[in-house]
């Protein structure tokens, strides 16, 4: 595998240099690798050329070859791409701290509210509240007022009401009952849906949140870039969180929506339980996973 | 006046670059640029001259590489015909089941739903609402009761009741999880036990946003539970869901409907034809 080649650099440096010619074979293994991967044909290619310049010219060091040296730095440049860790949640000065979560249908969304309700309950001590602002698929309300059982954290609903007027009813139920932190939750939409798309950021214009993230599945192939850019221009995320990342999945949806986005990814899901299985986001492991 | 293309380098990189966006895989992508029946060698044979011919070649080869055929859902000699729906977690099953029992409905058959997600939050709430818009029957069990029974009883239900299909909704299951796959070889052991020959189709629902991972999971679903089709969802984004072409190449899975959308109608029989002619829209 690609990442064992580079684990063990160590050494003195040499007087051989990096070149075009002698990293050719290694770009080449590496390139399919990121395709295999699922990193975005166009973030690779951007990728691996700015790599590729600033690696150009550096001197070898001692028992390693280009290929390999070249390797180590296509990994530091991954994981600073994707870096830094940040898994920083910016609280509200006053009044309830707002968080909204959107995405692509099936994403886990709803479950990752749920997650996000119990860490910050038991890590943080923060009194949340889940506001199940989904109204059209089946069961939705259903679905987030039994994670919110679950976990002991109240959920706010509203039958005959659309989601922007859900959520910004919820800030006030949250005042009244003491809830520090609202997270809302949303139906899964597509980017190129004009109205859904219109109407998330309605909610977001109406509720002012601290924080909106993008919750994207770790499998996303080549469409991360196109929904990630959409996503983020409609709503100027303040984070990304990967979900399903307990799969073989190798994750390059990761790369492409930092390199994409500029935002960070904060948290991973990594379960189905509502549990510890939401883990902050680390760039050099995912680097690494997404190298094989 | 149209500016026509020239037949470079520089183009056959954008075609390539479209291709990888289709999410086919670097395998597939290699041997549609660089294989025997490839662009570079037909450009080099002079079969290719222009740009314009370009995108009309990858199309035929590309039909060409999906041989599996058969969309039509399979009928048992006698009723019920069953079929299990399965796959990783959000993908579609559930959706896809309702759309698939209005289609046979629509079609003058009787059907009925067996619930046998028992595990994740307001499942069987999900599935039981479709059943009551559609005007089917459901069979449900107890919370955190054991899929395989409800299967049973599904089949239970179906035998005595005459209905024409049984349709099986499981829970979401990763592939690398040994212990979910092996409770899905027993969903499906109990169906054929108490259904011989059952289930008639097993269709794994696959996500058209997924990448390469696909291809993973139709081999894992496959050697636990021989899969005898696909249902690709969400083609109404804008995934191409290529990695099917891998998958039919590689594991002779066919894709037998595509999800286009969150309705009850949302839902087509695969049609090569259009889905090769969409990863070039
Ligand atoms: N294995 C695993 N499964 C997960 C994870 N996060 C969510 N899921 C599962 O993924 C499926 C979809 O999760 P939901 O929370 O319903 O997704 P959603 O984005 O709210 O879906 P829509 O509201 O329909 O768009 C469920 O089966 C969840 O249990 C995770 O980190 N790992
Ligand atoms: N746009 C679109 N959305 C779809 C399609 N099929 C399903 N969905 C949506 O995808 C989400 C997940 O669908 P489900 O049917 O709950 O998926 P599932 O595989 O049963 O999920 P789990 O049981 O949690 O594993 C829902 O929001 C559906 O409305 C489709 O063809 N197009
Ligand atoms: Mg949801
Ligand atoms: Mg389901």
């Amino acid at each position: 595998a690609i990442t064992r080649r580079f684990t063990d650099i160590i050494g003195n440096i040499t007087r051989k240099k990096i070149t075009e010619g002698n990293i050719k074979e290694t770009l080449r293994e590496i390139r399919v690798a990121l395709l295999e991967a699922d990193v975005a044909f166009e973030v690779i290619k951007d990728f691996l050329a700015k790599v590729e310049a600033e690696a150009l010219g550096d001197r070898v060091l001692k028992g390693v070859n280009p290929g390999q040296q070249f390797i180590s730095v296509v990994y530091e440049e991954m994981a600073k791409l994707m870096g830094p860790v940040d898994t920083s949640l910016h609280y509200a000065q006053q009044g309830p701290t707002v968080i909204l979560m959107a995405g692509l249908q099936g994403s886990g969304k709803t479950t990752t509210c749920g997650k996000l309700a119990l860490l910050l309950k038991t890590e943080q001590k923060r009194r949340p509240l889940l506001v199940a602002a989904d109204v059209q698929r089946p069961a939705a309300v259903e679905q987030l007022k039994k994670l919110g059982e679950q976990i002991g954290v109240p959920v706010f609903s509203e039958s005959g009401v659309k989601p922007p007027q859900i959520c910004l009813h919820s800030l006030d139920f949250a005042k009244r009952q003491g809830c520090d932190t609202v997270i809302l939750d949303s139906a899964g939409r597509l980017h190129i849906d004009e109205a859904m798309m219109a109407e998330v950021k309605e909610v977001a214009a109406l509720t002012t949140p601290q924080e909106i993230f993008l919750v994207c599945d770790a499998m996303t192939g080549q469409d991360a870039v196109k929904s990630a850019k959409q996503f983020n221009e409609q709503l100027s995320l303040t984070g990304v969180i990967l979900t399903k990342l307990d799969g073989d999945a190798r994750g390059g949806a990761a790369l492409s929506v930092k390199a994409i986005t500029g935002k960070p990814i904060k948290f991973v899901g990594v379960g189905e339980k509502l549990e510890n299985t939401l883990k902050p986001f680390r760039p050099d492991g995912m680097a690494q996973r997404i190298l094989g | 006046f149209t500016f026509r293309r020239t037949l470079d380098e520089a183009f056959v990189e954008e075609i390539e670059a479209e291709l990888f966006g289709a999410d086919f895989g670097p395998e597939t992508v290699r041997a549609l640029l660089d294989g025997p029946n490839g662009i570079r060698q037909a450009w080099k044979d002079k079969t290719i001259t222009e740009a314009e011919e370009v995108r009309e070649f990858l199309k035929r080869n590309l039909k060409a590489m999906l041989t599996r055929r058969e969309v039509k859902l399979a009928q048992a000699a006698t009723p019920p015909t069953v079929i299990l729906v399965a796959g990783v977690n959000g993908t579609g099953k559930t959706t896809s089941i309702a759309k698939l029992a209005r289609r046979l409905r629509d079609d003058g058959k009787s059907v009925v739903l067996a619930a046998a997600d028992t595990f994740r939050a307001a499942a069987v709430e999900q599935l039981t609402i479709w059943s009551q818009r559609l005007g089917v029957d459901i069979v449900t069990g107890k919370p955190q009761a054991d899929p395989a029974s409800v299967a049973y009883q599904g089949a239970e239900t179906a035998l005595a009741t005459g209905v024409d299909y049984l349709i099986v909704d499981t829970a979401g299951r990763l592939h690398t999880q040994v212990n979910l796959m092996r409770e899905l070889r027993k969903i499906r052991d109990v169906l054929s036990k108490k259904i011989p020959g059952s289930p008639h189709e097993c269709l794994l629902v696959l996500d058209a946003t997924t990448g390469q991972n696909a291809l993973n999971q139709a081999k894992l679903f496959q050697a636990e539970v021989e899969l005898s089709g696909i249902i690709l969802a969400k083609l109404d984004g804008t995934a191409k869901g290529g990695i099917v072409v891998a998958i039919n190449n590689q594991l002779d899975i066919p894709v037998k409907m595509i999800g286009v959308g969150e309705k009850l109608e949302d839902m087509e029989p695969f049609d090569v034809d259009k889905f090769v002619d969409a990863v070039f829209e």
